[in-house]
């Protein structure tokens, strides 16, 4: 902090500085430099995605806890080191032989491995370490609208006193204009900072994959509009939970 | 009443016995980490460090601190590598080499690629247990995120998803063909 940063002679209701929007949603932004903000060395967002809205992967520098206002979704974390426990079950053939494909993943028979989904819905209040990816899909019919709080001000912040969304996928065309220096630059996912031929190495793919993981010529935003079904594993929601029954399971 | 415990605590570990390396590949190389679940002063420092050592073309995959600043000192070779910022910039395009320093900021994203016959290095961590979350391989966030998620996010068809996040199997070091790694001015 600054000396007398918490020197506050009066006070006031605050509104989001900045609206990000985007092809399936749109993200408002607090100025986090205001007084009282600044002083309580919170950074605060609202989300509001729209019905099949997926907000992209996206990591902080700096842990939060965020609060359902409105709505339902599912909700991914990717933590590191942790197992791909969700899996679906194998792809049988005739004669019970496991379906060959092509791909390593897909040789072993399965669609799909990947971390925990969960089931949110209003009320529901999850805290997202630093470093720790989120995605968030809004599979209900109405807007689902999230607040989140981020601890600037926490060692975890390793960085300045600034909330930097680091963006695995997707991008943000308006840019961080609360940033100083990067008013006007537009901000880009991860992936596009690195050298096609690195990510076509690392991950053992084609150079045309490798590029179109940089999201180039791509201006949906942060949150993208999922076309056709949204198929995650996902466990059935609790019986009462939003008062819908469990989601049949296939057999 | 000190004499027991703090005089006692060990306060030494060696890094460059590749034993005990945590991530250990014949063709490739070793990284040992030191944090504070084996040396347990650390956690009063909060700090950590790795030692890694990394044969010609040999690649430390892409990834970014996850709760911790790190300053790498190169002890031996040279490396080329690459660094992006929260901007999605290329802030570092270059060759490193020994005797040299370089800060990885938490969250920027890092790849390394050994351009010696050894590439050898210390990395100091403003953490006591600091993780690192890997942008490719088999512990990736790539592969703990959902197809639908990747396709969706990137546009690509489900075939090509799955060989994102399936095709390669190490955790932390690969194996590159070689060749030049950057063409130009960085994306900006």
């Amino acid at each position: 902090q600054w000396p007398n940063e918490c020197q506050l002679d009066q006070l006031n209701a605050l509104e989001p500085s900045q609206i990000i929007k985007s092809e399936g949603g749109r993200i408002e932004v607090w100025d986090h430099r205001a007084p009282q903000l600044r002083c309580s060395g919170f950074a605060f967002e609202r989300f509001i995605i729209e019905s099949q809205g997926l907000y992209l992967p996206t990591f902080f520098n700096a842990g939060k806890l965020t609060f359902v206002v409105h709505g339902r979704g599912l909700m991914g974390k990717v933590v590191p080191g942790c197992a791909e426990t969700f899996m679906d079950s194998p792809v049988f053939q005739q004669g019970g032989q496991f379906g060959e494909g092509q791909g390593q993943g897909q040789s072993q028979g399965f669609r799909d491995m990947h971390q925990k989904v969960e089931h949110i819905r209003c009320g529901d209040t999850t805290a997202t370490p630093p470093g720790v990816a989120q995605w968030i899909y809004n599979n209900g019919d109405e807007p689902l609208i999230l607040v989140s709080a981020a601890d600037i001000a926490n060692n975890q912040n390793q960085l300045d006193r600034n909330l930097r969304p680091f963006l695995i996928a997707g991008n943000n065309p308006q840019g961080q204009q609360w940033l100083q220096g990067r008013e006007q630059q537009p901000q880009n996912n991860i992936f596009s900072g690195f050298a096609p031929e690195i990510l076509a190495q690392a991950f053992k793919i084609k150079l045309e994959t490798a590029q179109q993981l940089q999201n180039q010529q791509d201006n949906r935003g942060n949150i993208v509009k999922v076309k056709g079904p949204f198929g995650v594993i996902r466990p059935p929601l609790r019986r009462g939970q939003g008062g819908q029954q469990p989601q049949e399971e296939g057999n | 009443g000190i004499e027991e415990t703090l005089c006692t605590m060990r306060c030494t570990e060696n890094l460059d016995d590749p034993s005990s390396a945590d991530v250990y590949k014949p063709s490739l190389g070793y990284i040992s980490t030191l944090n504070s679940y084996n040396l347990p002063i650390l956690s009063y420092l909060r700090l950590s460090a790795l030692r890694g050592s990394i044969r010609n073309n040999a690649m430390v995959l892409p990834q970014w601190n996850v709760n911790a600043n790190a300053a790498l000192y190169v002890t031996n070779g040279k490396a080329h590598i690459q660094m992006v910022n929260d901007n999605g910039q290329r802030v570092f395009d270059q060759e490193i080499s020994s005797g040299q320093l370089i800060v990885v900021p938490q969250g920027f994203s890092v790849s390394k690629r050994a351009t010696s016959d050894k590439f050898e290095w210390i990395e100091f961590k403003t953490n006591e247990n600091a993780q690192i979350n890997t942008l490719a391989g088999r512990t990736s966030v790539m592969t703990g995120l959902p197809l639908e998620v990747i396709t969706n996010g990137f546009q690509i068809s489900p075939q090509e998803a799955r060989k994102v996040k399936f095709s390669t199997l190490e955790t932390t070091l690969t194996h590159t063909s070689g060749g030049p790694m950057s063409y130009g001015r960085p994306r900006v």
